[in-house]
């Protein structure tokens, strides 16, 4: 029974698509079959994955755009459990085209029907917005995993966030479908200082069980993995922040057969 | 003479609002009249001038949908140099409203035109993508800084930011305008380890006498100043964070001062 997850937070820098590329992996290593779709203009996702632009031949705003279809964008990477949904960077004027779309909120919605199916897991890295993007990743998704960073200012957006994720709460119940908190994950925990254990009190207090028991510390091998466009889990396995995402993994999937 | 400057980067959490607020607080420590623009939804530099949220009638976006003016939206704080227009965390919904108006990207620039001489620098912070409202920051500008986050991440949208620029500047050319890249920022230098001073490397490489000698470093002071509404520069001013933005002020006026 295939899982859609998005990974969102329109507040930036909070480890969003460190996040999406991490848990691909951790999941493909735990035999599970994966689909990362890159939904951001900046295309980060996709650079991590080692994939370079000028390589493939359509991305994920060309399907939005409907001018390509998603099977054929799908590209498949070394690792034989994870397929990867490119973006490109593009001068932001999807929205422009799609505007007019009467049903534009649905779009990825429909187009994943056909083939999330093939796969255990549809992780989607959504940009730091809440606007057309982000709305089209969560309306594809049965839940959200929220990456919070251990920062005050990263706690002062999830109002907003929330305030989203209800609204398409309401367009989804119209097709009698759910869209669910999955989880929060607590990241880049700086444990050398007290303000970031104060927002991880806070976010518990708040999100109760809603809150992974894995929190990624900061870890300067996790942005040194980006260098080398390949996820810190496969960079340096040992390190602290692989073995997090790597316990993420496992609480993911024991929350998803618990569900 | 009036300089209007945009802090713009769409990649996320890379010190805009953070280089704004405490930018804008040192100039005025300085003696230098200044207005801080939120032009985030998210409404970080708001929050971290200590305003709150219900506290004001008309945000920004009144003023960019035309149903607020800018001179009554601008609210005075307790500092006698800084003014500040503020935003508010709606949803996303303005570009709607102004897609149609064919005059969208002037929309800012023609309302600032009438008070900025009422100040020595105007200071916009930015969201964390190159849409609509970054647009029309930087039309309304005459130049921008750059912050560029020591990781590798940071420098892979820089290009996409760059030729973003160089749309505006062939936009605001047709106005026989200019907008200069003012400076490069180099900020959250961990200075522990090698992969930061890596990024410092190519950054001058690459953009040569733009980069600020000042490179603000990592700095836990830095975001605890966020607990409590205040700039870093406030709250600690002898914190290295503060000692930075200090020196940043002083640079920003010789740039300004030589052009
Ligand atoms: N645990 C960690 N330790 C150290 N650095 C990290 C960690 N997680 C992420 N980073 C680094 O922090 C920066 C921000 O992370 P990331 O790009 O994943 O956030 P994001 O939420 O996707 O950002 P955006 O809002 O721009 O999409 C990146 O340079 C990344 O390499
Ligand atoms: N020099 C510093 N040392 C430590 N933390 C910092 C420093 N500068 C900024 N921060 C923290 O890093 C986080 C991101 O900074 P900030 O919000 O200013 O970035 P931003 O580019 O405005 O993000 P966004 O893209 O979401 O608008 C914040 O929690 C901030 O308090
Ligand atoms: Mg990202
Ligand atoms: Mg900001």
């Amino acid at each position: 029974m295939s899982l859609v997850l998005s990974i969102a937070n329109q507040k930036g820098g909070v480890g969003k698509t460190t996040t999406a590329i991490n848990l691909a992996s951790s999941l493909s290593y735990l035999g599970k079959k994966v689909l990362l779709i890159d939904l951001d203009y900046q295309a980060n996702a996709t650079t991590c994955m080692g994939i370079h632009r000028g390589s493939f031949k359509a991305s994920v705003f060309d399907c939005l755009t409907e001018e390509a279809a998603l099977p054929e964008a799908i590209l498949h990477t070394d690792s034989p459990n994870i397929d990867v949904l490119p973006a490109r960077t593009v001068v932001e004027g999807i929205e422009e085209k799609i505007i007019l779309n009467t049903n534009r909120d649905f779009i990825l919605h429909t187009q994943l029907q056909a083939i999330r199916q093939n796969y255990d897991y549809v992780l989607i890295d959504c940009p730091p917005s809440l606007g057309f993007v982000t709305i089209n990743a969560m309306v594809a998704s049965d839940g959200i995993i929220i990456p919070v960073q251990c920062e005050f200012l990263a706690m002062d957006g999830l109002t907003q966030l929330l305030n989203t994720i209800r609204v398409v709460q309401s367009k989804k119940k119209v097709n009698m479908e759910t869209l669910t908190i999955f989880g929060v994950l607590l990241t880049m925990l700086d444990t050398r200082s007290n303000s970031g254990f104060q927002v991880v009190n806070e976010v518990k207090t708040y999100f109760g069980e809603k809150v992974f028991q894995t929190i990624i510390p900061r870890n300067v091998s996790c942005s040194n993995a980006t260098f080398y466009g390949v996820p810190v889990t496969e960079f340096s396995p040992k390190s602290k922040s692989s073995l997090g995402y790597r316990l993420l993994a496992k609480e993911v999937i024991t929350r998803h057969d618990e569900a």
